[in-house]
Order: structure tokens, then C-alpha cells, then sequence
């Protein structure tokens, strides 16, 4: 079970696609302040159903779709596909039977998310669950975005024990 | 329930001590259930000293310190429940250069030793130099954001570029 | 009261709008008074867009564009009223080096035209190469610092030390 | 008016006293994680008038005296003094009749903080006053802690306007 492509459009300041291919081991993301690293480590944790406008640090979710540039309007639709490489057939049932899983979010402005399980319609419930079921998840442990080590150190004891859940 | 959260208890604390003692190269750290006797309802404290120094309370350790201290319980978390992809957004940018190797020795060890494929966001040359590969965000056209693939040695350009 | 309250806002709004666009190479910013009529009670809001960029809520921005818009409005307030003391505990940390040259050219300034003595505590070799002396501190016997003049040559190899 | 030298001694890691002379333009300070560089900057803003044990990351006062290291035994007093330089009188009455201004403060372990100005017992309030007048003191904006740039981005807007209030 290996995440394989990302695919962004219209995700934040990734107005054209881009495509992310993820490979074995480590993979580096460089650039300047501002052009955009953090966006792509937002469209991945946007596309396993991130729920929470606040943890992208917009105030509502149309804040995800590009608002525009100085030589470019604002969109109205942002959508990220993630791509899982499945020929271990590790995945929960009823995901089982392919050889890729392809899970699509696309939001409209003011018109809400919608998500896509290999084509099919699913709701955002669904594709939390898969990803919890791949020990994984918008809100994994293992996706730590910058500056959240802070909140590690300075969380109050109740609020570290979420860590623990997650271990369980 | 309870037992299910002992057991990991015991899982994660056990990982976090040697994580920290390898990270900080020495030193003693462990967990501790708080404020409840029962696991599902306590609090999660640290109890960290790093080498030679005494144990005291976490908000007393220095900006480095505690970013390292973070670390080691992030990855014992993982250990104990490994994932498909870890993704970490500068988190080395408070680390001086050693603690830097330290947590890429570790980071590279978890990724040879699982199946696991790491995303690493970072401005330090130091932690580029270890990748596998390296991908440069860029803004050629100002506000558009590009993806391009960047070869290590000229990752040096991309880095100073604005 | 009221009076130096408004004048104090219109001329830190005039240096940050000045600074903003120094440290940035570009771009527009303003200070905004809200949710009240009377300065005196009024909260103090950030437009700011860096170059290229539409005006958006300050938390879309990236975290070495918050880091540089916050140094923009901290040295607007110290212009408006200088200090002989300046400290900065680590403020390049999340700054790329185009951004960090253009933090310490300001910074450089300041201190060439006004009497204020600046301490700048940093990892970073491009703000330590620009420093006019530097100090290590050392842990030479664990938990004890010390202090110990650097000659610039040698801060390469202090800073990798642990 | 210029601050000239910090002599810190039993404060926090400094448990060897330490004199940092303090020259025009730009001084900087480094060396590894934890070796002490936020401690000697907290030396200056707590000899400055600093009553809040939390901006000092402690829970009490005494968490500033030096609790001891694997070879050395805890500390029960602390003190940082720091001079200045008044040759050019600009400093407020009744400090201005001296070449050289020098203000200690020492703690003791459970007994709390004395004030010293030239020699003379002062009050916590006279030392946050004589800073004020020159347009510093342990809260000016001037002096940024390690994280503090944050907490300006992140701030309310009713948060902020205590810059403002500085500025006045
Ligand atoms: N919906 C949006 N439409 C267009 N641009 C956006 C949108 N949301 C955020 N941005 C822009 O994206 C930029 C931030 O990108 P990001 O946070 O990915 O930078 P970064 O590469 O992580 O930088 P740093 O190294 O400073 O952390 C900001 O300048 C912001 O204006
Ligand atoms: N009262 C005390 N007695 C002895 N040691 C102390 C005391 N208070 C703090 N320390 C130690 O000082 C160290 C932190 O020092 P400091 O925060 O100055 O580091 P630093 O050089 O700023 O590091 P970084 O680069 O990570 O920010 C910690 O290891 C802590 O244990
Ligand atoms: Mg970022
Ligand atoms: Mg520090």
C-alpha cells in the first residue's frame, strides 16, 4: 500500500496542475518563502478529508481554491486527486480489487466538497475511514506541518493524549 | 479500552526513551500518565533531561531542545504504528547542524528500514544534501506556483533564489 | 490621549508600509484600526500583500511572509520610537538567504544611523557573516555556559558543534 | 545612553559568572542548541525589571537560579547587573549626575528579588520606570524572544494595539 501521485489544480496557488510523483524513500521540497511548499503539504492532507478550514489556515474552505494573481482572475473550482499504488492488496475491502486506488476532492466555491473513491461518489466519512484504516489520516501523527512541533512541546498534558489514541 | 491504552502507553514510552537518548546523543527521557489513574482519562507529561543536564520542566528546555524532544515522541508514536507517508514541514529549522544529522540518521534509517515514503520540506542545505531526490516549488510567474524537478547539486541556486 | 494615539498610528502605519515594501522587494501594506471608532479602544489589523499577491487574511501567508511582516511592523514601532537596545532571539529562523540579506541590510542600516546597539542571536552563517563581532556560547562542561569571543573565521566550526 | 556591559552570575546555565560587553552595531551570538543564548538574552530583560516568571519559561521566579548539572550542585542565589553609559547625560533624574549608570537585581531561593540602582536599594517599580524613560524595558517591542515573532502574526487585533500604545 504506497502513496504514489498527488495532483493538484487549482489548489490554493497551484492554479495550473501540478503533479507530485511520490517515490520510495526521501523526497526534498525546496523553494523560497511563499512559492508554495507548504500549499502541496496542504493539498495532501486536504485530499484524505481534512475537515477543519483553521488547520489550512484559512477561515473558511473556499480559501483553498486560488484566489487569483496579479495577471490571473480567481478560480472557482480546486480539485487534488491522490493516487495509492495497491498491488500488495493491502486496502480495506471494498477497495480491495484494484490495483490503484484514486481518491479525488473537488470543491466548488460556495457550493461545498465533493469526493470520488475510484470514480465512485463518497462522502467525506469514507475516505477518512480508508485512510484510518492505512494507519493513517489528515490528522496522522506522522503529518506534521511547520510550526506544529510547537504545539507539542507547549500542549497541556490532555491534550498530548490524543498522541496515545492514535498509538492505540 | 484500558488495557489497549496501557499497552500502548508502555509501547510509546518505551520507543520515546531510546529515541531521545539517540537523538540527543544521551541524556533520559520518559513518559508519564497524569492528573487520572485510569489510562483513558490521564493527561500525557515529559519527562525529559538532556545530557548532563537535570531534569526539569519541559518549558525550561531550550527552542532546539524542546523541537528535538517533540521529535523523538512524534516517531515513537510512528513506531508503533507505522504509516505509508510521513510528511514534515521544516521541522528542522530550529536544530543546529549536529542535532540536523542526528534526526536525518534517524529519518534515514526509518525510511530504509519501512516501507514508508517521507516528504521533507526544508531550507537547510544540510538536510538537502540527504534526500533521495529533491523537487523545487517555484513562482516564475508571481502567485502561480510551479513544480520542477531539481538536481542536488543545483539545489544550492534554487535555495537563494527569490 | 485620543490625539497621540491617532498620530502614533498614522506614523507607524508610514514606516511599515515603507518597511513592508523594503523587506519584501515589493508588494503593499497598511495597518488598519477596527472594531471601534476610538483609537483608544480599537484593535490593530494587517493588510498586507506581498508582490504579485492579492490582499488575503494574514494566516494564508506563507510563514516567512508572517515572520517578515511582523519584523516589517516591530521595526515600523522602533523607528517611531528608538531604543539604545535592540535584542533578536533567532527572528531569521524561518527566512530564506534573499529574505535574510534584505532583514540584515535593514537591520545594518538601523544600526549605522541611529545609536541603538543591536544583539542578534542566530544559526544562520549568512546573518553571523554580517555581524560586526560575534560571541559563542559554550557548554564546554555539560549544563555550564560559557562565553567566549569568535573570530568570524572560526563561527563555522562553533556552530556545528554540539 | 548606551547599555555597555551584563555581567550574569547563578543565572539560569551562567552559573560561572560571565561578562558580555556590549559594543555599537551589530553583536551576534551563537553556539549549539540549548548552550545557553536564550538564557543570557533573559538575563538582560530580567535584570530590567521582568515580573512574569512564564515570559521566562519558569513557573516560579526561582526557576531562573541554577538548579545544579551532573557535576555541580543547585544555586541558591542569582544576579545579573547591567551598566550603562551615561556620558552624554541623557539619563533621568536623579540618575543623572553619573558617568555610568548600573543596575543589579538579585534572587534568592524562596525569598524573592532585591533592586539595586548605583548601589542604592531600589523597588521593581523604580527599575521598569527608569527604563521606560529611555524608551526600553522588559516588554519593549525592541526585544524579541525566541518564538515571539509569532505571537505578533498570530495575535488579535486587541492584542496588537499594545504596539501601538508603545509607539505613543
Ligand atoms: N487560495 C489561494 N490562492 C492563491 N494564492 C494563495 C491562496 N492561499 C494561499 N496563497 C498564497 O500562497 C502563499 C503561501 O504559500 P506557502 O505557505 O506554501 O509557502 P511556503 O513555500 O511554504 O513558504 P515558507 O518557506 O515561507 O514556509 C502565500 O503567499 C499566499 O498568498
Ligand atoms: N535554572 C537553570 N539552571 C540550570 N540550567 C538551566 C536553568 N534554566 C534553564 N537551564 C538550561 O538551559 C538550557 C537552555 O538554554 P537556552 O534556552 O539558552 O539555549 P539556546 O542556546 O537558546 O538554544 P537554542 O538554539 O536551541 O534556542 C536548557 O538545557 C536548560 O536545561
Ligand atoms: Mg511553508
Ligand atoms: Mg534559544
Amino acid at each position: 500500500m504506497h502513496f504514489n501521485r498527488l495532483r493538484l489544480s487549482g489548489f490554493k496557488s497551484f492554479v495550473d496542475a501540478v503533479e507530485l510523483i511520490i517515490e520510495p524513500g526521501l523526497t526534498g521540497i525546496v523553494g523560497p518563502n511563499g512559492c508554495g511548499k507548504s500549499n502541496l503539504v496542504e493539498g495532501l492532507r486536504w485530499v484524505m478529508g481534512e475537515t477543519s478550514a483553521k488547520k489550512l489556515r484559512g477561515s473558511g474552505m473556499d480559501d483553498v481554491i486560488f484566489n487569483g494573481a496579479s495577471a490571473r482572475p480567481a478560480r472557482n473550482i480546486a480539485e487534488v486527486v491522490l493516487q495509492l499504488d495497491n498491488a500488495d492488496r493491502a486496502a480495506p475491502a471494498p477497495y480491495n480489487d484494484n490495483d490503484e486506488i484514486e481518491i479525488a476532492r473537488r470543491i466548488e466555491r460556495e457550493a461545498g466538497s465533493d469526493y470520488r473513491i475510484n470514480g465512485a461518489d463518497a462522502r467525506a466519512r469514507d475516505v477518512q475511514r480508508l485512510f484510518a484504516d492505512l494507519a493513517t489520516g489528515a490528522h496522522a501523527t506522522a503529518l506534521v506541518g511547520q510550526g506544529e512541533i510547537g504545539s507539542v512541546v507547549n500542549a497541556k498534558p490532555e491534550q498530548r493524549r490524543a498522541l496515545l489514541e492514535e498509538a492505540a | 479500552g484500558r488495557e489497549r491504552m496501557s499497552a500502548a502507553f508502555e509501547a510509546v514510552d518505551g520507543h520515546f526513551g531510546a529515541l531521545f537518548k539517540r537523538l540527543f546523543g544521551g541524556g533520559n527521557a520518559r513518559l508519564s500518565l497524569v492528573d487520572s489513574d485510569d489510562p483513558l482519562k490521564a493527561g500525557l507529561e515529559i519527562l525529559a533531561s538532556p545530557p548532563g543536564k537535570r531534569l526539569q520542566a519541559m518549558s525550561l528546555l531550550s527552542g532546539g531542545e524542546q523541537a528535538l524532544t517533540a521529535l523523538a515522541l512524534l516517531f515513537a508514536v510512528f513506531l508503533t504504528n507505522p504509516t505509508p507517508i510521513c510528511v514534515l514541514d521544516e521541522v528542522d529549522a530550529p536544530l543546529d547542524d549536529a542535532n540536523v544529522e542526528r534526526f536525518l540518521d534517524l529519518v534515514g534509517e526509518i525510511a530504509g528500514s519501512t516501507e514508508t515514503r517521507f516528504l521533507v520540506v526544508t531550507h537547510n542545505p544540510i538536510s538537502m544534501a540527504r534526500m533521495d531526490r529533491l523537487f523545487g516549488v517555484t513562482m516564475a510567474e508571481r502567485g502561480v506556483s510551479q513544480l520542477v524537478s531539481v538536481d542536488l547539486v543545483r539545489a544550492q541556486d534554487l535555495r537563494a533564489t527569490a
